[in-house]
């Protein structure tokens, strides 16, 4: 009868190269495990490529021509409608509601304030060393410091000594611990910051992925056939000064297939050290015992191209910048309880080949969209069912856009949930 | 129905040939946008004229199309959206 707590984990800019997408050359253990007691998606996709307009759409489960947010410069509230938000919603309903890293975009689209006191109980934590981000601090091959994109650092060389997921994977721990006594249950939504460019990261991840190892794209090209307009110049990553040196023409360059490699090659290092960061999220959570009591939510904000098309970043409508990774764990239900005393989330290093393989967990291929993400995570942790928008719904505050995921959960939701047994 | 499921994505362009803000354009700046319906089967992308100030879509002003289908073309090189125009579509890349 206690309500389910809630941990919803996203990750800036991660497309589904992941073990359990069936990646065979990623290494992410501790997400792979997550997956094995997760119901996944094999098919889910952001409504909009770019960072802002995607998560105000899946954090309001509106999408962007309601928002009207395609760009970074808005405040929905202000700007569309006064739309309730996912942490708002469970705020409303009695959770202490905490943020951690990126959950909304910084800047205007959240009005400065991660949309609070809307929607978090507590004022958002963003680590310090993120002002670092996009600074000097990747050790060129003449032992300068350069803003560079791919950015391996030693960490004993970083300011503060430390890097900005590393703090909200501590901080987010610290807060568990805190709720671990409380009364009341919590949503804590922990925002990643890799594998966002710079692609900068503990050097050590780069020896998972030898460079003889890593291929280019399967289609390093720019097709033909594809129209001018729907091209992404990728000029984000021409900003950074490894790539600056290249000179590499605009708008369709190629970039260097030595370099195409090496962007590669730091672009899954990053993806194996964030996953560290979410074993050792996961592994407290249930050294804690809250795995029993703590729905677990996986996604990122959209994809990012690694090559394909001849094209990097996102800023387009092709899948593998709109795909994302998602998958919940619903204790009980899309596993079973651990004996007593198991652990369902041991920590698993990615430099440890013994655990590399993992059984798969409940999976559907059926498409769905992240902007659903708000609906199915209200209607598993027992919340009041939000009911579909009408069109326009510029003036309702709280409704869904999206589909209520729940009918994948398994069949015995549907004598519970009235709106599905339809 | 698998094949009833249906995922919309949207992307905006500030012009129709790429430059230096077609990544990001300021909503002010936008002048296209990149409406997508997704299947299992395919994904189907329309390129219209956007109105900035209205927020309206024109869906008779089509600047390009893109069509793929997933079994004969999984990583979406060969658009065939002008071929299905006019009815032609290449047998090798019938779905």
């Amino acid at each position: 009868t206690d309500a389910l707590n809630v941990l919803l984990i996203i990750v800036d800019d991660l497309r589904p190269s992941l073990g359990c997408y069936g990646d065979k050359l990623v290494k992410s253990p501790n997400i792979d495990q997550l997956a094995s007691h997760s119901l996944l998606f094999q098919n889910a996709f952001a409504q909009q490529a770019v960072c802002a307009p995607s998560r105000v759409s899946f954090l309001t489960g509106r999408r962007p021509d309601t928002t009207r947010l395609y760009d970074f410069g808005s405040y929905w509230r202000v700007h569309a409608g006064n739309f309730s938000t996912l942490p708002q919603h469970f705020k409303e309903n009695g959770y202490v509601t905490m943020s951690v890293g990126k959950v909304f975009h910084p800047g205007i689209s959240s009005n400065h304030s991660d949309d609070s006191p809307y929607s978090w109980s507590l004022p958002p934590y963003h680590p310090s060393s993120e002002k670092y981000e996009n600074t000097k601090t990747c050790r060129g091959q003449d032992g300068e410091l350069h803003a560079n994109l791919i950015c391996p650092v030693d960490m004993a060389d970083v300011p503060e000594g430390t890097l900005p997921d590393k703090q909200s994977t501590e901080e987010a721990i610290c807060l568990l611990e805190k709720m671990k006594t409380s009364a009341s249950p919590f949503f804590l939504a922990v925002g990643y910051h890799k594998p966002h460019i710079p692609f900068r990261y503990p050097k050590e991840f780069q020896k998972l992925y030898p460079l003889e190892n890593i291929t280019l794209a399967p289609d390093p090209e720019v097709p033909d056939s594809l129209p001018a307009v729907a091209y992404n110049p990728w000029m984000d990553i021409r900003q950074r000064e490894d790539v600056q040196a290249l000179n590499i023409s605009v708008p369709y360059g190629p970039i260097p297939v030595d370099f195409q490699r090496k962007i590669r090659q730091s672009y899954f290092a990053s993806v194996s050290y964030l996953d560290t960061q979410v074993g050792h999220l996961l592994s407290a959570l249930d050294d804690l015992q809250l795995a029993n009591n703590t729905i677990i939510a996986f996604t990122s904000d959209h994809g990012w191209a690694l090559g394909e098309h001849g094209e990097w970043a996102k800023y387009s409508n092709f899948d593998v910048t709109t795909r994302v990774p998602l998958m919940f764990y619903v204790p009980g239900r899309t596993t079973s309880f651990p004996e007593a005393g198991k652990m369902l989330f041991p920590y698993l290093d990615p430099f440890d080949s013994a655990s590399q393989s993992m059984e798969p967990g409940m999976q559907t291929t059926d498409l769905v969209e992240l902007v659903s993400l708000f609906p199915t995570l209200a209607s598993l942790a027992g919340l009041p069912i939000l009911p579909p928008c009408p069109v326009p719904s510029f003036h309702v505050e709280l409704c869904r856009e999206g589909e209520n995921l729940l009918k994948h959960f398994g069949s015995h939701d549907l004598e519970e949930d009235p709106e599905l047994r339809g | 129905n698998p094949r009833e499921l249906v995922a919309y994505s949207q992307y905006p362009r500030p012009a129709d040939t790429p430059q230096w803000n077609s990544d990001n354009p300021s909503l002010k700046d936008i002048k296209v946008m990149g409406y997508s319906i997704r299947t299992i089967d395919y994904r189907y992308t329309v390129w219209v004229g956007f109105d900035p100030h209205e927020f309206l879509a024109n869906f008779s002003d089509i600047h390009a199309g893109e069509l793929y289908f997933v079994d004969s073309d999984p990583l979406q090189d060969h658009n065939i959206y002008n071929y299905s125009q006019h009815g032609e579509i290449p047998p090798s890349l019938m779905p």
